[in-house]
C-alpha cells in the first residue's frame, strides 16, 4: 500500500539524511499513482499533488531528520483537509415539515438511502414521512413503500400518473395533517446531462423550498465523478452528500472528488443494503481508505 | 487536445490524461503507452500517428476471442445475469427480452431476486412489456427454487430462452457469492449445458473497482460476456480494456437508456470514438 511504497522511497533517504529532488519526485510519483489508482480524478490528482509538492519542498520537510514520516504527515493532513475535517450534520431548523430531497445517478442507492435516513431520524426523535417521487422507474413507488412497511415508516400513497413536483407538495400538506415532521423525498435517478430531468428537480426545489438536498452516489464511481457531481451543484446547489455501497471494497477517491469539485460535505456513508446501514462520514477512516 | 504543436512528452501526457479520465486504468495506461513510446524511438510520429497507434492497440485489445453469442444453440437457452447492485441487470433482462422478442424467440423471465424491496414486481413489468413468460415465487424464497421451477416450465412451454435475473450483490460477500453458485449449479443439475451463458452487468460509471468485480465473479461463476450499461452518460467505461486484456471476456451488450429499445451490440469502433473523439 501507499505507506510501505513511501517507506521504501524514505529508507534510502536515511542514508543521506535530508531529502532530495529525486526521492520528493518519487514520493509523489508513488502518491500520485495511489490516487489514480483509487480512482480520484485526473485533475484533482494533479492539484493535489501540487498542494502537497508545495509544502513538501519547504523546510517542514526539506530540513526534518525524518523527512519521510514528514511527508506522510503532509499526505494524510492535506487529504483530510480536502475532505472536510469536522463531522457534517443534517440542518432541519426552521420549516416545518423539514424536508430532505434524494437526488443522483440511476442505480446509486437513492431509494434505499431513504429508508435509511427515516431509520435514523427516527432513533433522533424525528417523526418522518417517506414520499416516492419516482413515477418513471417500473415498480418504484411499490419499492420505497414496501421498505416503509418493513421498519414501520409511513410513506405517502404517490401514484405513477402524478408529477413528481405535485406530489411533493400533496405530501408536505399531508405530512402537516399527520404531524410528521420531516419529508424524505426519494426522486428518480436521471442522467446530469438530461436538461428536463434536471429542470424537474428545480421545479421539485422551487415548490418546497428543502431543508437538504442530498446527492446520493456511488462509492466505485470512477473518473465521471466529477462531472457528476459539478453538473448537479451547479444546477442545484446541493447541501450534501451521501456516499453508498461502502462495504465493498472501492478504494472510494469519488469521495475526494467530488468534495473537490464541489467543496460540498459528504454527510452519510451507506454501508450495506440494510435500512439501518447508514453511518456518519468519517473524513480520517475516508482518507485511509482512499490512500489505500 | 493534439491541435497545438507541443512537445511528445506533451502529447503523451495529454494521452495519458485521455486513457485515464476514461476509466482505463493507470496500470493499463501506462501499457498502452509504454509500446507507444518504443514505437516513437524506431520512427518519428506526430500526434495524429501517435492517437491512432493508440487506438489500433486499444481496438486488437478489445477484439476478444471468445465464442458468439448464440441463443438459437440450445433449447431452452438459458441466460444467467449477475453483478453488483444498481448496475442495471433487471433493465437489461428487460430489454434483451424485448430484442429476443423480436427476432422471434419465446422468451421466459425467472425472478430470482427474491431479496430486494419490489424487485419482482419490477421484472414482472419488463416481463408485460415484452410478452415474456414469467416465473416468480415469494419474496425472501429460495432463489435455486424459482430457478428450478423456472427450467421446468421452461422445458414443458417449449421456451426457446430463458433469461434469470438474481439479486445485485457485492462480490466481498462470499456467502452471497456462494448463493449464486448455488444458483448455477441447479441449472446445471436440470438442464444440461444451462447456463449457456453467464453474464456480467457493468456500469459504465464504475472505476477500477469493475475489473475487481469482474475477475471474481469470473472465478466463481464463468462469466461468458459482459453488459456495459449507462454508456448514455459522459462516463466512458474503459475499464473494459483492461477487464479484456486480463480475463478475455467480450462485451456482448451496451446499455444506452432506460426504455426498452435502449440496447446495443457492442461496436469498437464507436467505443473508441467516444473515447479520442
Ligand atoms: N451493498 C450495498 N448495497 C446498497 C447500498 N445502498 C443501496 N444498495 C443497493 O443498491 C441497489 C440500488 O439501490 P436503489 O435504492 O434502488 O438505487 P436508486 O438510486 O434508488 O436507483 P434508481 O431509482 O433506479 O436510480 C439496491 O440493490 C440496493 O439494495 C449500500 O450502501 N451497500
Ligand atoms: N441511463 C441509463 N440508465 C440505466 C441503464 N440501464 C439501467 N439503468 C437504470 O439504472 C437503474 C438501476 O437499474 P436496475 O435494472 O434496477 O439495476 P439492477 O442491477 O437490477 O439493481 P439491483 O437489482 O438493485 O442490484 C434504473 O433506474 C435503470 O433504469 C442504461 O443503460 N442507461
Ligand atoms: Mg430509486
Ligand atoms: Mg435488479
Amino acid at each position: 500500500n501507499l505507506t510501505d511504497k513511501l517507506s521504501l522511497v524514505f529508507k534510502k533517504v536515511r542514508g543521506h539524511g535530508k531529502l532530495n529532488e529525486k526521492n520528493l519526485q518519487e514520493a509523489l510519483r508513488d502518491v500520485r499513482m495511489a490516487l489514480l489508482e483509487a480512482d480520484v480524478n485526473y485533475k484533482v490528482v494533479k492539484e493535489f499533488t501540487g498542494a502537497v509538492k508545495a509544502r513538501a519542498t519547504g523546510s517542514e520537510v526539506m530540513e526534518s531528520l525524518t523527512p519521510g514520516q514528514q511527508f506522510v504527515k503532509i499526505v494524510h493532513e492535506e487529504l483530510i483537509q480536502t475532505m472536510g475535517s469536522k463531522q457534517a450534520e443534517l440542518d432541519l431548523k426552521g420549516q416545518n415539515p423539514a424536508s430532505l430531497v434524494l437526488i443522483g445517478l440511476q442505480g446509486s442507492g437513492k431509494t434505499t438511502t431513504a429508508a435509511k435516513l427515516a431509520v435514523w431520524l427516527r432513533n433522533t426523535k424525528r417523526n418522518p414521512y417517506l414520499v416516492p417521487a419516482d413515477v418513471y422507474r417500473p415498480a418504484a413507488i411499490e419499492q420505497l413503500t414496501r421498505l416503509g412497511e418493513q421498519i414501520q415508516v409511513p410513506v405517502h400513497p404517490s401514484r405513477v400518473d402524478q408529477d413528481p413536483v405535485d406530489i411533493c407538495r400533496e405530501a408536505r400538506e399531508e405530512a402537516r395533517a399527520q404531524g410528521r415532521d420531516t419529508l424524505i423525498i426519494d426522486t428518480a435517478g436521471r442522467l446530469h446531462i438530461d436538461e428536463e430531468l434536471m429542470d424537474e428537480l428545480r421545479r421539485i426545489r422551487e415548490a418546497i423550498q428543502p431543508s437538504e438536498i442530498l446527492m446520493i452516489a456511488d462509492a466505485m464511481t470512477g473518473q465521471d465523478a466529477v462531472n457528476v457531481a459539478s453538473r448537479f451543484n451547479e444546477l442545484l446547489d446541493i447541501d450534501g452528500v451521501i456516499l453508498t455501497k461502502l462495504d465493498g471494497d472501492a478504494r472510494g477517491g469519488a469521495a475526494l472528488s467530488i468534495r473537490a469539485v464541489t467543496g460540498k460535505p459528504i454527510k452519510f456513508v451507506g454501508v450495506g443494503e440494510k435500512t439501518n446501514a447508514l453511518e456518519p462520514f468519517h473524513p480520517d477512516r475516508m482518507a485511509n481508505r482512499i490512500l489505500g | 487536445v493534439f491541435s497545438r504543436s507541443g512537445s511528445r512528452g506533451d502529447w503523451l501526457e495529454d494521452l495519458e490524461e485521455v486513457l485515464v479520465t476514461a476509466d482505463l486504468g493507470v496500470k493499463t495506461s501506462y501499457d498502452l503507452l509504454g509500446e507507444i513510446k518504443k514505437e516513437l524511438d524506431t520512427k518519428p510520429l506526430g500526434p495524429l500517428e501517435l492517437k491512432n497507434a493508440l487506438r489500433q492497440k486499444i481496438g486488437s485489445m478489445l477484439a476478444v476471442q471468445a465464442p458468439a453469442f448464440a441463443p438459437a444453440s440450445a433449447k431452452p437457452f438459458v441466460i444467467m445475469v449477475v453483478g453488483v447492485n444498481g448496475v442495471g441487470k433487471t433493465t437489461s433482462i428487460g430489454k434483451l427480452a424485448a430484442r429476443l422478442r423480436g427476432n422471434g424467440c419465446k422468451v421466459m423471465l425467472a425472478a430470482a431476486d427474491t431479496f430486494r424491496a419490489a424487485a419482482i414486481e419490477q421484472l414482472q413489468i419488463w416481463a408485460d412489456r415484452a410478452g415474456s413468460d414469467f416465473v416468480k415465487h415469494k419474496p425472501d424464497s429460495d432463489p435455486s427454487a424459482v430457478v428450478y421451477d423456472a427450467l421446468q416450465a421452461a422445458k414443458a412451454r417449449n421456451t426457446d430462452v430463458v433469461i434469470v435475473d438474481t439479486a445485485g450483490r457485492l462480490h466481498t460477500k462470499a456467502n452471497l457469492m456462494e448463493e449464486l453458485k448455488k444458483v448455477k449449479r441447479i441449472m446445471s443439475r436440470e438442464l444440461e449445458g444451462a447456463p449457456h451463458e453467464v453474464l456480467l452487468v457493468l456500469d459504465a460509471t464504475t472505476g477500477q473497482n469493475a475489473i475487481t468485480q469482474a475477475r471474481t465473479f469470473h472465478e466463481a461463476l464463468g462469466v461468458t460476456g459482459i453488459i456495459l450499461t449507462k454508456l448514455d452518460g459522459t462516463a466512458k467505461g474503459g475499464v473494459i480494456v483492461g477487464i479484456a486484456n486480463e480475463l478475455q471476456l467480450p462485451v456482448r451488450f451496451i446499455g444506452i437508456g432506460e426504455a426498452p429499445e435502449d440496447l446495443r451490440e457492442f461496436d469498437v469502433t464507436l467505443f473508441l470514438e467516444a473515447i479520442f473523439g
